[in-house]
């Protein structure tokens, strides 16, 4: 850990901070309690206070802001720069500015509290279902006042929960209007307005007058974003308009064409080439809570560390289950002392084998149970073991027609005709007795019909119901040191790219062997996937990427033009 | 199948101009983040060689020190962070 050079920190350990403005990305409430939460972060390993306060001079003054927003420091647009804050000190020290033109989310997707309903403002529960269809945003179905909402729970049609949505017909936030909802038409300037506008401000923010007119009475108030918002671009807070003409091409969702960083964005007009109205797609967002953890750091005295896994390292990363390093322990309490009274952590509890123990989560330290040795006649499969329970698969490929779903020695399948409904699962064994029960990658030779299975260092090839292998994956011409393949996408005649890590290889599947001029850097050809894609393959013609439950679909000409559900989209559940 | 497609890029309006090259980008990364301007001892400031600021950066992010423009150190100038300088004169 690094502390500032004088070790500069606070003189006093009540210390106080005030939230100066809010970010129309989430909900007031939600945002105090990120930051509350990032402050508890510090207060619970040393003797620290966080009192917050309303008005007046805090220690740590809390702000949003875009591009140039009042230090000497300018914030960059989406991505790059997050936030900043100042060490321990009077004035602007001690201050903390988020940059605005981020996605602040909790770090996982949209997040979405809602009002009114009869959920008490529980959180949306994306996708769920209203008459038998899977959402995964706030929608406007089913209303005829064009308030958007969403189900609270999984299923809207079984357990009829619900809430509305942040919108700017619903509420508002700062200004001077006390949350009221904004009034279409108003007029500004004389001029009429349909919608939350910029006009009128230097900051980018959007607002809306609250009464029919803003010129008279001077009431309003700060538009919130709809979860569907584009972010940044010229069009903050507006909605995609699908479909959209770009260079003269229709696109019917986001896209990366056009851009040279792969990130995905969509007009918010019918025609980008006449009206040049844009904005990012909304993705995952920043974590909120973690940056503002690591900027509340600096605002104690913590310099940035250079151990990869401390909060205070300067790179954002999301973690799900966050917890401080030792190493900014260490340097929190250099500067403050450790929390006085008994250890702050509770006490972990004890097992044996007699009392009964929750099922842990699965984590990359947990062994995963594995399939008992397959017996002679083989115990018919749990049909209850559901295809829509999994989140992440071994690994997806598409075998004579049908999608086949592994995981851990078992396979579920939908056909691209029919009813679309996933079948199984089936035992991995009973199909591919050969094969272990964790492969990492497969695909089918399309001249051939051959079946490629890779398993950690290992690979098979059946052909109908004979097998070879398994042999090692270096034999292909791959590097020994490579722990495993985790994707293929076939490719023209006889040609199989197989990825790993950052780099992909082209296989030549009639000579067995790896091409010259391999490996390549799989971001330099697919831009715009996920860096750490675990399984890639083809379908329809399209390359998907998984991540997680997620998955990226590019088009042969390698864009980009759908993010989605593995779930949803791929297994119809 | 591996060249790269030769797409259109277009400018969009509002969009901050991200379109440096990987040496201006890393010009600006290393000034911006206290790399390149080091204070001596005797409080002069010293402008460090581009290698050496390179260095510098890789150890602090973990990175192997080549000393040059790599394209791990390029990914990780790119990746979203916090705006408070790494190396403080």
């Amino acid at each position: 850990y690094q502390t500032f050079q004088g070790d500069l920190k606070w003189d006093h350990n009540d210390v106080t901070y005030r939230i100066m403005n809010y970010s129309p990305d989430m909900e007031e409430s939600l945002i105090d309690d990120a930051f509350a939460r990032a402050f508890k972060v510090w207060s619970d390993v040393t003797p620290l206070t966080f009192t917050r306060l309303y008005d007046g001079t805090a220690d740590i003054m809390i702000s949003f802001g875009k591009q140039d927003h009042g230090d000497p420091y300018p914030f960059d647009g989406k991505d790059g720069l997050l936030a900043h804050a100042y060490p321990p000190g009077e004035g602007m020290q001690g201050d903390a500015h988020f940059d605005d033109d981020e996605y602040w989310t909790l770090g996982n997707g949209p997040a979405v509290k809602t009002r009114y309903g009869n959920a008490e403002g529980a959180m949306c529960h994306f996708p769920f279902l209203f008459e038998r269809r899977s959402y995964s945003t706030c929608i406007t179905e089913g209303r005829s006042d064009g308030l958007p909402w969403c189900g609270t729970t999984a299923d809207y049609d079984k357990d009829k929960k619900y809430g509305f949505c942040p919108s700017e017909l619903l509420f508002t936030f700062g200004g001077n209007s006390d949350g009221a909802q904004c009034v279409f038409p108003f007029t500004f300037l004389g001029k009429q307005y349909d919608s939350c506008t910029t006009e009128g401000r230097s900051d980018g923010y959007r607002w809306c007058a609250t009464t029919a007119n803003f010129d008279t009475d001077k009431k309003y108030g700060f538009c919130p974003n709809r979860d569907t918002a584009v972010i940044g671009g010229n069009s903050e807070g507006e909605p995609c308009q699908f479909p959209f003409i770009f260079l003269g091409k229709t696109y019917t969702s986001c896209t990366s064409e056009g851009r040279g960083d792969g990130k995905l964005w969509c007009a918010t007009t019918s025609n980008f080439d006449t009206d040049k109205k844009w904005g990012f797609c909304p993705d995952k967002g920043y974590s909120l809570f973690l940056v503002a953890a690591h900027e509340f750091g600096h605002a104690l005295g913590l310099d940035h560390s250079n151990i990869q896994d401390a909060l205070m390292f300067p790179m954002y990363k999301y973690v799900a289950d966050f917890s401080l390093n030792e190493d900014d322990i260490e340097g929190i309490q250099y500067l403050y002392g450790p929390k006085p009274g008994p250890d702050p952590k509770p006490p972990q509890p004890t097992t044996t084998t007699s009392s009964p123990v929750s099922t842990p989560k699965p984590t990359a330290q947990t062994p995963k149970p594995t399939a008992p040795i397959v017996p002679t006649t083989t115990p018919s499969v749990d049909p209850s073991m559901d295809a829509c329970k999994m989140d992440i698969f071994d690994t997806i490929t598409e075998i004579q027609g049908e999608l086949h779903f592994f995981k851990d020695g078992l396979y579920w399948k939908t056909s691209n005709g029919g009813d679309g409904k996933n079948k199984g699962p089936f035992r991995t064994s009973e199909r591919w007795p050969a094969l272990p029960n964790k492969i990492n990658t497969a695909f089918e030779d399309h001249l051939t019909k051959k079946i490629y299975f890779f398993a950690d260092t290992q690979f098979w090839v059946y052909n109908g119901q004979e097998v070879q292998g398994p042999r090692r994956i270096e034999k292909l011409g791959l590097p020994s040191t490579l722990q495993k393949v985790e994707g293929a996408l076939q490719r023209g005649k006889g040609k199989v790219i197989l990825f790993s890590g950052e780099n992909f290889w082209r296989l030549d599947v009639k000579t067995q062997q790896i091409d010259k001029g391999y490996p390549r850097f799989t971001d330099e050809t697919f831009g715009g996937v996920p860096g750490d894609s675990h399984d890639v393959f083809l379908y329809k013609g399209h390359f998907y990427f998984c991540r997680e439950k997620f998955y990226w679909r590019m088009t042969s000409r390698r864009q980009v033009d759908r993010v989605g559900y593995v779930k949803y989209d791929l297994l119809k559940c | 199948w591996c060249h790269p497609i030769k797409s259109v890029f277009v400018n969009f309006p509002g969009d901050v101009i991200k379109n440096m090259t990987d040496t201006e980008l890393a010009e600006t990364y290393l000034k911006r983040f206290g790399y390149m301007e080091v204070q001596e001892k005797s409080g002069l400031q010293s402008v460090v060689s581009t290698s050496k600021a390179l260095k510098r950066l890789q150890r602090q992010l973990g990175l192997e020190e080549t000393g040059a423009l790599d394209k791990a150190t390029v990914s990780a100038m790119k990746q979203p962070r916090c705006g408070v300088p790494d190396i403080r004169n």
